[in-house]
């Protein structure tokens, strides 16, 4: 699991939420619980609450929308990107938006629900039998007013249960006529109007008047989709009329004829050949419960996940019974813990695991408990002898690695390595031989760090390390029994991370350390550039001095404050380039 | 009756077709989804080869890291998913 940049999450358990409006394609009733249950998958296993508010901000707000719909991140049109939600926060930050221009169902194709008739409000039953001919949608057939009815059993002939289906022609949503049904025809800016039209709206929402007259009244409302309704097309969403002629043949449902790409579609009036209105048929649709609670994950904190499992991994798809990946669980204990009733149900976080005790059979004598660490050989007690004072460090053009050791910055080449005292005023010390003062190393060093707890020096030379206490020395050891992985050939650099973790990079990729247990940390590794914008991402060297992250490559270095603020310098430490900007937003902690 | 049926095809009006290539699809998705090209405030640009962004994509979606644009990744690119980028910038 990933966590936004800086691990936002709500500072208050009891977190509310607010629907701002519908989409035309589920009864708000339906939507209402999709969310409901959507809330639910998250308060499942953390302490958080979620209250529903019908007026006023609330800390999520969720709506629905199409292409440009406020937030500068516009939707795509039908397929592509479902929906988004922006971290904890305030203002926008917290709100999940969902793309109007798909076809938001429960995964498994319209869901009708009914109103009046005899059936109190039950779900079309698809197919249903009727006069002994079978229905795939709503149908008219039967009604001389012509509303759209379904059975809600599969037998209307044997259980006469029906109810009627959403319709202009019944009702409309949202607007300001309190859900009148729509007027036709109706007048608007002179015009008159038939059927619902998107017209006068940049949304493409469908409209109609609730009186004949909208330019005298205004009084309007929003269109419910039928079951029928078209997308795409010509048609701007009526419903598919059946049956159609097609090409001199009549059709009684949705066809593929004529088409080279197997897409089902229908005429929206009685004759394709004469009023060539079409438009594609409803297919399964995205199940709103299944984008909502992912988006709501998005909106607590959680980022996008790799686990094709997880909810949290960024691609749909539709599962019949759904529960939350251990991964979305561990994501959203992490920022709000586990759940705090008397009998949880989930494991609390951060309750080690067997995972999280080393392995016996890995372990030596580093793992064992802590012993007083021996005294270290400073630079100023080695007994290392000089070498040519004339070599001068400031000529090389790249070190096999840099690191920090008791404060003083040293700097390691082919066998040799220079020191610099912390003291403002010292100058680089003449070359020294690694293999004086640190007999088991090879010539080339590619990484070394200082444990800042036990003091042991750790150095890493193509896929072995060795660790020094002092002057005893263990290794050299595969860099595998630290759980890195048998691609990476060297490591080139490491940092620091407060008192037991360390960070190794190599390549692109840094991997955690965590130097109690000497494993890595689950969830690497992570890309350095992402998490460090603005670096290369083929550093030969990384450390850490003086508070502040450096990133080497030929003769520049980058330098990062605490704050991400990057100085370019190159080898006479003239600055190159600046950046006040390279904290970007969305980037994780390592 | 072995004769094989004709299928006709009619040009339905206003059908949209994206004539967009496999290279302007993944271009657009790698950029879209913050695998590609972050310019920051500064100016300062880091670039990344589309062959790297290629593979930052397939490791984050669990595919093969190939760092090519094959079948698996351009099916990848055309599924349906949530907007918010892979990598926030």
């Amino acid at each position: 699991y990933k966590t936004f940049y800086r691990n936002p999450k709500w500072d208050h358990n009891d977190v509310t939420y607010r629907i701002l409006n519908y989409s035309p394609d589920l009864d708000s009733s339906v939507i209402d619980d999709a969310f409901a249950r959507a809330f639910k998958v998250w308060s499942d296993v953390t302490p958080l609450t979620f209250t529903r508010l019908f007026d006023g901000t609330a800390d999520i707000m969720i709506s629905f929308g199409k292409k440009n719909h406020g937030d500068f991140s516009p939707f795509d049109g039908k397929h592509g990107t479902l929906a988004h939600a922006y971290g904890p926060g305030k203002g926008i930050q917290g709100d999940a938006h969902f793309d109007d221009d798909e076809f938001w169902t429960l995964g498994k194709g319209p869901v009708v629900k009914t109103s009046y008739g005899n059936a109190e409000g039950a779900m079309c039953h698809f197919p249903f039998v009727f006069g002994g001919k079978t229905y795939t949608t709503c149908t008219s057939e039967g009604r001389a007013d012509k509303l759209p009815w379904c059975a809600t059993t599969d037998d209307y002939d044997r259980d006469g249960k029906y109810g009627f289906c959403p319709s202009e022609l019944l009702y409309t949503t949202g607007g300001n006529s309190d859900g009148a049904k729509c007027v036709f025809p109706f007048v608007f800016l002179g015009d008159e109007y038939n059927s619902c039209t998107t017209e006068g709206r940049s949304d493409g929402y469908r409209w109609c008047a609730t009186t004949s007259n909208y330019d005298q009244d205004k009084k309007f409302g929003f269109c419910p989709n039928r079951d029928t309704t078209t997308i795409g097309g010509n048609a701007e969403g009526e419903p598919c009329h059946f049956p159609f002629v097609f090409l001199g043949k009549e059709y009684d449902s949705c066809t593929s004829e004529g088409r080279g790409d197997g897409k089902l579609w229908c005429g929206t009036t009685s004759s394709y050949d004469d009023d060539k209105k079409w438009g594609f048929c409803p297919d399964q649709g995205y199940s709103l419960f299944l984008v909502a609670a992912h988006e709501f994950g998005h909106a607590l904190g959680l980022d996008h996940s790799n686990i094709r499992e997880a909810l949290m991994y960024p691609m749909y798809s539709y599962v019949e019974d759904f529960s939350l990946h251990e991964d979305d669980i561990e994501g959203i204990q992490y920022l709000y813990g586990g759940r705090t009733d008397p009998k949880p149900t989930v494991p609390q976080p951060n309750t080690p695991t067997t995972t999280d005790i080393p392995d016996p059979d890995e372990t030596d004598s580093t793992d064992e408990p802590e012993p007083e660490p021996e005294p270290t050989n400073r630079p100023t007690t080695t007994t290392s002898s000089p070498l040519d004072p004339t070599k001068d460090a400031c000529k090389v053009i790249k070190f096999d690695t840099i690191t920090v050791i008791g404060g003083d910055l040293y700097f390691f080449k082919d066998g040799h390595y220079w020191r610099k005292s912390r003291k403002e005023d010292s100058a680089l010390k003449s070359p020294m031989l690694i293999s004086e003062r640190w007999p088991a190393l090879p010539a080339v060093i590619d990484s070394a760090f200082e444990d800042v707890v036990t003091k042991k020096l750790y150095f890493f030379s193509g896929t072995k390390f060795w660790v020094y206490t002092g002057k005893n020395v263990l290794g050299p050891r595969s860099i595998e029994k630290l759980g890195l992985p048998d691609s990476v050939q060297k490591v080139e650099g490491a940092l620091q991370r407060g008192q037991n973790k360390v960070l190794l990079f190599s390549g692109e990729n840094f991997w955690r350390l965590d130097v109690k247990t000497q494993k890595i940390d689950k969830g690497y590794p992570k890309y350095t550039d992402v998490v460090f914008g603005g670096v290369p991402i083929d550093a030969h060297e990384v450390f850490l001095y003086e508070g502040h992250t450096f990133f080497c490559r030929d003769r520049f270095y980058w330098r990062m404050n605490s704050r991400r603020q990057i100085h370019v310098m190159d080898a006479e430490d003239n600055e190159v380039e600046s950046s006040s900007d390279a904290g970007p937003s969305g980037m994780e902690e390592p | 009756w072995s004769v094989p049926l004709k299928s006709v095809f009619v040009t339905f009006p206003g059908d949209v077709i994206k004539n967009m290539s496999d290279t302007d699809l993944a271009e657009s998705y790698l950029k879209k989804f913050g695998y590609m090209d972050t310019l920051h405030r500064s100016g300062f640009q880091s670039v990344v080869s589309t062959s790297k962004a290629l593979q930052r994509m397939q490791r984050q979606l669990g595919l093969d890291e190939t760092g090519q644009l094959d079948t698996q990744t351009l099916d990848a690119m055309k599924r349906p998913r949530c907007g918010v980028p892979d990598v926030a910038n």
